[in-house]
């Protein structure tokens, strides 16, 4: 999963 | 980055001043839920254990100021104003909650290592965590406005969420099942209080329930 890598979010 | 985000960002962060601003000003926390801010510290301290992972200037300070903020609220309520609160109105089993979103962790996750388990155990519990401060609301049955503030500025934060969620959906694919169904979940939480802090507080009258 892209998501699980690109935590940018608070 | 884009507008909702920011947005959103902006009124968590303005829902901490509130909070902190009512607890100095009437130097109390009557009607806020210790269980509440304490879960709230546990959600960002195990959310953010990729802190010296460089994101962006703004990822590191807004999550610094989270962790601290949220301990800063604990020591207020519990040493500072220890004598204004009143643990016989926050009777909410945090317990189950905890377990629960534990067990969900480890069940719905992206990856099953350490640090990734725990991280979507931290989006659960903030999805949940508002639960003994809605429950308290509704067994006391009145807030003090300011309060009130407090928990819209909060809910707002959540529901602009939504919307950045759309946004980066459709401009730029960005997918993440977890955060999503979690935070459909929580702002839903908010809609009996979003109805009557419009109805009351928006019209200059105290919050109380009908």
């Amino acid at each position: 999963e892209a998501a699980a890598k690109n935590k940018d979010e608070l | 980055m884009n507008f909702f985000r920011l947005t959103a960002d902006l009124m968590h962060l303005l829902s901490i001043f509130v909070l902190l601003l009512k607890i100095q000003k009437t130097r109390s926390c009557s009607g806020i839920s210790f269980k509440t801010q304490l879960l709230y510290a546990v959600v960002f301290v195990t959310r953010y254990l990729d802190l010296l992972k460089w994101i962006s200037l703004y990822n590191t300070l807004m999550k610094i100021f989270f962790i601290a903020s949220s301990i800063y609220i604990l020591y207020l309520m519990k040493i500072k104003f220890r004598a204004t609160y009143d643990p016989s109105q926050d009777t909410f089993r945090i317990e189950f909650l905890l377990g629960a979103c534990l067990l969900l962790a480890l069940v719905f996750n992206y990856t099953f290592t350490f640090i990734e388990v725990l991280w979507t155990f931290s989006i659960y519990l903030e999805a949940v965590a508002i639960l003994p401060q809605l429950f308290m609301l509704s067994r006391t049955g009145e807030a003090e406005t300011i309060t009130t503030h407090y928990l819209f500025a909060l809910g707002a934060y959540r529901g602009l969420y939504l919307l950045n969620w759309i946004w980066r959906f459709y401009t730029e694919h960005h997918i993440d099942w977890i955060v999503w169904v979690a935070g459909a979940i929580q702002t839903a939480l908010y809609s009996d209080f979003f109805y009557i802090y419009y109805k009351k507080v928006l019209h200059g009258q105290k919050f109380e329930l009908p």
